[in-house]
Parts: structure tokens; C-alpha cells; sequence
């Protein structure tokens, strides 16, 4: 299963994670 | 055979350079034209079909779905008591289960495999960090970044349509046609458009499709629900479907209205959208400010994970979309083979806004994961009945403006449990 998010945000949004990174539950993804 | 393969000297030759770089060349022209090879209808709308090498052709014609439900039949048959967690722990080591976050920690109180699979977790095992987007569930980020023209990339060269994943249209695309299916008397929304994106100056109207109803000129209007008949939206939805109205699958409330309001206030101060009772058309007004970019990312959960998902943001959900589809696995194997795999799958695409403007989350089956559930959807059901009559790209859609007049949708506030996916 997977699950894709798309969404609107500033220019200066900036991702905290890089492709293949295990993530959990509330983790960071990006922040403005 | 084996003399000659023993014997035999090996020569080699130089290879002409010419040949070489025409080998290439060639090579890199076939790649490029399947990657861009659009095929599209008599309406230059795209149309998805299942591309990719032979091996996905052949996944392709097995019955997935049929398999996908078989699955869930028997991983929801009750196992003896003495076996469960000689099971489970086996089933944990095999994936990777951490059992010390689970709740309940009984594994006897996991009467199935795919109750086990859809298993809570402690309060607190999942802290939500402090930033305005946070990972939505437990996984690994296949890929994420900034969406290009309109196309979301699948993996490194492969891409599929933003419009399509949504069911969207975009300014400059045909008016979108309403489609009544005889045989359900569903009023499903064809939007396989494909369009270049137009900057960033696209109305969230066009993107959310919410001037479907009048420019198709077919009447699909929203099932209105009072607080008073709140607790009957599943059966006026179930109805509505039926004659081909957008169902309002609100959970209702069990509250007066005056609390309801102050909670909505409340909320739309926590999820940072001004409460105002004229929502329901903010779409038609609303646009993507200057300055703005549409950014995607995709987590794959993988069969040991946490199979629920939570919401990454604080944001008011105002319609889904459920596309059925085909249920091909997920896995980053296939995702590399088979091109429009978010597109070709069943999904459920919740769209919305958040504080900075258009937001959406869409949790995509597989064939061992076929069934979606959302906690505030009490009209959905995926993974039921025939892909046919479903045609891709089509959807039926449900929206949320029972479950907080003020705000137009459910909100949701950072981290909240949303839904899941379960076992076939």
C-alpha cells in the first residue's frame, strides 16, 4: 500500500527526508 | 556441448565506435519515446492503459482483485488461541514488527491475521513533530519533490498525471463530461484530461473539479443533511448514490449545535483556516497564491508496517474520490516496471485545504491491501464488487459539509488517526 500526498505550499517549503528514508508515524517531512 | 564449451577460444573484435553510439542512440530514442508516449482518445483526453515489459503484462491479466478479496477472506478466518502469537511472532520476525508499540500486547486478542495486520498502537508510540507537515504513516519515501508540468514522477524517468491521480481539470482542458452508468445509475466524473499545467495560476475550482455539476449540465447535487437527520447521512448517501446524487458521508455528530459550532470555531482556529459559513463555494473564488508551489510525496508501506495512516497536517477534508481500479502491488519493484501504477490501482483520493492553500492525501491499494477504510467515511467501500463498468479515470465522489458546516469538511487536526488499509 501507499500513500501519496499532494499539496500546496510556499516556494520555500522544504522536504526533511530523502527518497528511500524509512519514516514513521509523525515524523517530519517538511517545514516552511 | 560440453567440448565445445570447454574448447571453443573466445575472440574478441572491436566493436566500430559508429556502431556503438548509434546503439545508444537508438536506445536512449526508444526510451525517451515511451516515456512520453501519450495515448490519448477522440477528445484528447489520455488514456490509461498497462505499459510496462512482459512480466507486468502477465501480472496484468491475472485476476488481482478476485485474489485481493480471497486474501482478505482467509486472513479473516480465526485462528486457535494456542496459535496466535506462535503466528504472530512468527508473521513479526518474518516482517519486522516491533510487538513492544502494539495495543493490545495480548497476541491471543488477535482472533485473525488480518486483525493483527490492522493493529493499534500505544498512545505515545508515535510522537508528531513540531513542523507543518509530518509523515502521515509508518514507511519508506519512495519519492518527493516538485510537481513539473503537470506529472508526478512515479521513479526516475516515469511519470503519471497529476490530473489523473486526483481527477482533476485544469484550465485550458474540455469541460469535463458527466457519465451515467445504466446498470448503477451512478453519476461518475470523467476527468482523464491531460493538459500542460499552467503555472501556478489555476483556480482551486478547476483543480478540485468543483464546477463539475454545472459545466457537465447534469444535476448532481450534494445531499444536504440537517443536524436533525445527521444520523441517517449513511442511508441518504447509500440512496443518493443510487440516483446518481454526490453523497454526503459525513459521520454525523452527536452533538447540539451550538457546541458543534463552538468546536468547528475552535478548530478552524487550530487547523488555521478562518471559519466562515460561506465555504461550501469558497472554491469558486479561492486561488493558488503567488508564490506557491504543488509539492508531492510518496511513502510505501511495506507488509510489516503499521498499516494505518494519520493526518500529516492540520487541514479541512471536503470531498474524496474513490477510483476503482486494479490492484496491482505497490512494491518499489513493480513501481519501476509499470508505468501509471498510482493511476491504475484503486484508490481513495481525499481532497482538501490546509493554511496555505489546495492539500490532498490518496491511499492506494494493492493487491494484498485492496480495502481502504476512512474513520469519517461511513458510504465507503473499496475493493467490492467488478472493475468493469469502472472505467479508469472515472470515479464516484462524496463530500464532507455535514461534518462541519462552518468549515466545510471534516477537519482534521496534526497526527489524528484517519483511516487504514486492511487485508484483501
Amino acid at each position: 500500500s501507499t500513500v501519496v500526498l499532494v499539496f500546496e505550499a510556499p516556494h520555500n517549503f522544504d522536504f526533511f527526508v530523502s527518497s528511500g528514508q524509512k519514516v514513521k508515524v509523525g515524523q517530519k517531512l517538511g517545514d516552511v | 556441448l560440453v567440448d565445445a564449451w570447454q574448447n571453443t577460444p573466445t575472440k574478441w573484435y572491436p566493436l566500430p565506435i559508429a556502431a556503438g553510439a548509434l546503439l545508444l542512440v537508438v536506445l536512449q530514442y526508444r526510451k525517451k519515446s515511451i516515456a512520453r508516449e501519450v495515448v490519448v482518445n477522440e477528445d484528447g483526453q489520455e488514456i490509461i492503459r498497462l505499459k510496462g515489459p512482459w512480466h507486468v503484462h502477465v501480472i496484468g491479466a491475472l485476476p488481482l482483485r478476485n485474489l485481493s478479496r480471497v486474501w482478505g477472506y482467509l486472513n479473516s478466518l480465526e485462528l486457535p488461541v494456542w496459535l496466535r502469537p506462535v503466528g504472530f511472532r512468527v508473521y513479526a520476525r518474518i516482517f519486522g514488527c516491533d510487538l513492544e508499540e502494539i495495543d493490545p500486547q495480548d497476541l491471543t486478542q488477535y482472533a485473525s491475521l488480518g486483525e493483527f495486520f490492522y493493529r493499534k498502537l500505544k498512545d505515545g508510540a508515535r510522537p508528531i513533530a513540531d513542523a507543518v507537515l509530518v509523515s502521515p504513516a509508518d514507511g519508506r519515501v519512495l519519492h518527493f519533490g516538485v510537481i513539473k508540468n503537470g506529472r508526478i514522477e512515479q521513479v526516475k524517468g516515469s511519470t503519471y498525471s497529476l490530473d489523473a491521480l486526483l481527477g482533476v481539470a485544469r484550465p485550458g482542458s474540455p469541460a469535463p463530461a458527466a457519465v451515467e452508468f445504466p446498470n448503477q445509475k451512478m453519476a461518475e466524473v470523467n476527468h482523464r484530461h491531460f493538459a500542460e499545467i499552467n503555472g501556478i495560476e489555476y483556480s482551486l475550482q478547476d483543480l478540485l473539479g468543483t464546477s463539475t455539476p454545472s459545466s457537465s449540465g447534469t444535476s448532481t447535487p450534494t445531499v444536504e443533511t440537517s443536524s436533525s437527520d445527521r444520523d441517517g447521512a449513511a442511508q441518504t448517501g447509500a440512496s443518493a448514490k443510487k440516483h446518481g446524487e454526490r453523497v454526503d458521508a459525513s459521520v454525523p455528530r452527536d452533538q447540539s449545535t451550538t457546541e458543534a459550532v463552538a468546536q468547528d470555531v475552535s478548530m478552524a482556529t487550530e487547523v488555521g483556516l478562518r471559519p466562515t459559513a460561506a465555504r461550501r463555494d469558497s472554491f469558486t473564488s479561492v486561488r493558488t497564491k503567488p508564490g506557491n508551489e504543488t509539492f508531492f510525496v510518496v511513502i510505501y508501506l511495506a507488509p510489516g508496517d503499521y498499516h494505518r495512516f494519520h493526518s500529516p497536517a492540520a487541514w479541512v477534508v471536503e470531498r474524496r474520490r474513490h477510483f476503482v481500479g486494479d490492484l496491482f502491488s505497490v512494491s518499489p519493484w513493480m513501481a519501476k516496471r509499470l508505468e501509471n501504477l498510482f493511476v491504475l490501482n484503486e484508490r481513495v483520493a481525499l481532497l482538501g485545504r490546509w493554511k496555505h492553500g489546495f492539500f490532498s492525501m490518496v491511499p492506494v491499494g494493492a493487491t494484498n491491501v485492496g480495502s481502504i477504510k476512512v474513520n469519517f467515511d461511513q458510504a465507503l467501500r473499496t475493493n467490492v464488487g467488478s472493475r468493469r463498468g469502472h472505467p479508469v479515470g472515472t470515479f464516484t465522489e462524496a463530500v464532507y459539509s455535514a461534518a462541519s458546516p462552518i468549515l466545510n469538511g471534516q477537519p482534521l487536526i496534526k497526527g489524528e488517526e484517519m483511516g487504514g488499509f486492511c487485508l484483501g
